[in-house]
Formats: structure tokens, sequence, C-alpha cells
């Protein structure tokens, strides 16, 4: 991903519970595509980085420069999906659970 | 609101065996070929797909029962103890496996093939209602339990498994913190009944609304089930203690190397200029604006010196001290 633009954007994050030391107790899925958000909100910030009114606002502040000390907005998930995953609890019994906010679908400066 | 799940509460079903059960076989290992494990990846499946909550709820818990012979009567124990406190029942079921009446078969008639004026004697048929008892006791109790619910179930036609809605008693259980349900079979006859082979046990599903799931680190709380910072490691562990402390500013203290007794801030020489803060911490409280532009403290020794000699105070001291000697050694 080295060619993708630096402003703030998705990039892509393949999970796999087996990485995590999960897999012993989660049955499914195997993997799933979390991404993730990185890159710059620098100002000035396009519409494409999605940017709050107050990232907006505080991406002005930072470029006038008169309070010191500002940073630049981060660049963080915006509308994220759940994730049902099915796992054995404690007493070995299949467990359903359906997680929120487990994937990344849009990035934006906040 | 609970019309979405896959099974109303009092339903008939039929389950392929065949195929879901090497699914879920697949899925879940060899030894799990049970009807719990496939019905519990169907829904899986289905929610998955659909990527919606549930029925207004967002997990299913499955409890396989424990059977044991009380009296020559099937009981079956259900431990329901892994329900979490932040969990909002919404529905649960119970699912059972009805077998079908033995009405005579040819092969099961009790005469000669080709004699037809021989008398047939049919085989006695299979129980006509079964009853099924509910008892709530808790954990390490001695007690039989207490009688939750009684409900009969009338087997159909031909084999197939059945649910039956048991969220009064599951809650009613819950309520009274008595988490060990049995389910006694009783079919009413003399013969001991004679248990279901494991593929064929029932099995509870509940349906429920974690609270606490939209909670920071709730998937860890229930997922990650090893210590991220294990006992011979000790930094990270210190860090997450740091991190996680109510009262950072003893700690630091505690673990600051230099003088106590000085009347100093704790730790000044160790902060870098750009050292970052933790976001509770604002740096314009610890340094208000005239302390801002501090500069490097010198050595304990060094302002002792300070103290001693009557020079004005400047960043190099020894330096101008030394230039002045020379001064005046020149003059002289």
């Amino acid at each position: 991903q080295w060619d993708e633009p630096r402003v703030c954007a998705r990039r892509y994050l393949k999970v796999d519970f087996a990485d995590i030391g999960w897999n012993e107790w989660v049955i499914s899925p195997k993997s799933f595509d979390a991404y993730y958000c990185a890159g710059a909100c620098e100002f000035p910030m396009p519409k494409i980085v999605r940017p709050s009114n107050h990232a907006t606002i505080q991406s002005i502040v930072r470029a006038v420069g008169i309070i010191p000390g500002i940073p630049e907005p981060c660049c963080v998930p915006d509308k994220m999906n759940s994730l049902g995953v099915l796992f054995l609890d404690e007493n070995r019994n299949v467990v359903l659970k359906v997680y929120p906010n487990m994937s990344v679908e849009t990035c934006g400066c906040r | 609101s609970h019309s979405s799940w896959p099974l109303p509460p009092a339903a008939a079903y039929s389950l392929q065996e065949s195929t879901p059960g090497d699914a879920a076989a697949a899925v879940l290992g060899p030894g799990a070929r049970d009807m719990v494990a496939v019905h519990m990846l169907q829904l899986y499946e289905k929610y998955s797909r659909r990527g919606v909550q549930p029925g207004g709820g967002n997990t299913v818990r499955s409890f396989r029962a424990r059977l044991e012979v009380v009296d020559q009567k099937a009981v079956y124990l259900f431990n329901l103890s892994s329900i979490q406190n932040s969990e909002m029942i919404l529905t649960a079921t119970f699912h059972f496996y009805s077998e079908p009446p033995r009405w005579p078969r040819a092969r099961d008639v009790l005469c000669k093939p080709r004699a037809k004026s021989a008398p047939c004697r049919l085989p006695p048929p299979g129980p006509a209602r079964l009853h099924v008892l509910f008892r709530s006791l808790a954990q390490n109790a001695a007690t039989q339990g207490l009688l939750r619910g009684a409900m009969a179930l009338v087997p159909p036609p031909r084999g197939l498994w059945q649910a039956k809605d048991i969220s009064a008693i599951v809650k009613a259980a819950r309520r009274d913190g008595e988490l060990l349900l049995s389910a006694q079979l009783d079919s009413g006859e003399r013969d001991p009944w004679v248990p279901r082979p494991t593929l064929h046990a029932p099995y509870i599903l509940v349906y429920a609304n974690d609270l606490a799931i939209s909670e920071p680190n709730s998937v860890a709380v229930t997922l990650q089930r090893y210590d991220p910072f294990p006992a011979g490691d000790p930094a990270p562990r210190a860090a997450a203690t740091r991190n996680s402390s109510a009262d950072p500013r003893v700690r630091r203290a505690a673990q600051a190397s230099g003088p106590l007794q000085d009347n100093e801030l704790p730790g000044l020489d160790e902060l870098p200029a750009r050292m970052p803060l933790a976001p509770h911490f604002h740096k314009q409280e610890l340094w208000p604006g005239p302390f801002r532009a501090l500069k490097p403290r010198p050595a304990r020794k060094e302002r002792k010196r300070k103290g001693q000699d009557s020079f004005p105070s400047t960043a190099s001291q020894v330096l101008d001290f030394d230039e002045k000697t020379m001064q005046k050694a020149r003059r002289r």
C-alpha cells in the first residue's frame, strides 16, 4: 500500500484470529477484513476525507497558527460494520455474538 | 420483535442432519456433529449474511445437556451460569427430538408374510405423550430444585426436532440466581426411559441482548482469554498499570529516582521537551505560563555551588568565571 495516497484513507487489513491467538475458541470466521485508517489530515482538507465541522475548524485554527500546540485532526474510522463471531465459551458451549464496530467501512478526519 | 429468529418459540422443524452436520463438523471439528452445533452454525450463517442485529438482540448462547438418570428417569442438566449479567434475556427455547410413535411397519408385524390367514400381533405403540418437568437449583445445591414449569410434548407423526418456549422458566431461574436447570423427561410408562443418542440430546438456546457489547473493549472481555502481559514481562505490565492508574501522580513520584526531599517536582529532569502527555494530564496545568521555557535544571552539586558563588546566574557559570579570571589575570 506504499503507492496509495498520503491523505487519510481506508487501508486493507485482514485479521486472522490465529495470528492473535484466539483461534482455539473462535470457531468462525477464521479471519475477516478489518481494514484500518491512515493518512494525513492536512489543511486544506478535501471532501474525500470526510472532515467533521469541528475538524475543519481545528484545521483552520492550526493553519492560522494563532494558538500553539493545536494538532492536525486525526484520521479515524467513520462508518464501521458489525461482525458475528461464533465461539466456544469457557464451558465449551457454542455462542454467537454480533460485535459492533469490528471493521471499517469509511475513514474520516475528526 | 423476535420473529426474525429462524425458529419460532414453539415449532416443529426438521433439520437435515447429513449436510449441516457435515458442515458443522467441518467448522466445529469432528466431535461437533450434534444438532446444537448445526443449529448454531445455521444461525451464524444467517446473521452473517444479513449483517443485521438479530431480533433486537446480539447474543445467542447454546447449552448442551448433561444426562443423568434419576429413579430410572432421564434428567438433563443445563448449566446456564455462563450467561453474563449484562445479557438481557429475550427468549429461551428448549429443543428436543421427538421419537415417532411406533406404529406398525411391514417388518414389525409379527406374522408370517405369506400366511394371509395367520393372525398378526402388532407391537405396542409408543408413548402418546411425553412430559417434561423443569426444575432450577443453585450451583452446589443439594436439593432437588424448584419446579419451574411442566409441559406436555406430543410426538409428531414422524421424528422431528421441536422447540418450546421456556423464556419464563429461564428468566425466573436467573432472577432467583438458580442457573442450573434440569429437564426431566417422563413418558409415564413403567419401563425405564431409554436415553437418546447424543445426536438427539436436547439443548437450550438463549437469545439475549448484551447491553455491554457496545462498551469499549467488549470484544476482548469475551474473547481475549490470556494475559497480554504475562508475569515474566514486567515492562509492559508496568506501562499498562500506569495507563490505567487513577492516581498517576503518586506512581510517578514512587518511580522517580531523584531526591524526594528537595521540594522539587519529581521527574523534572527526565521530562523531554516534547514528551507526549496523557490526554487528561494537561501540560498547562503542570507548567503554567512563566515556567514553560524552563531550562535544564543544573545538577545538585552545581546548585549548591551556585548558592555559594556571588556571580550572577547564567547558563555557563564556569566558563564566565574562567573568563573573568582570565581577564583579571591579563590586567595583572
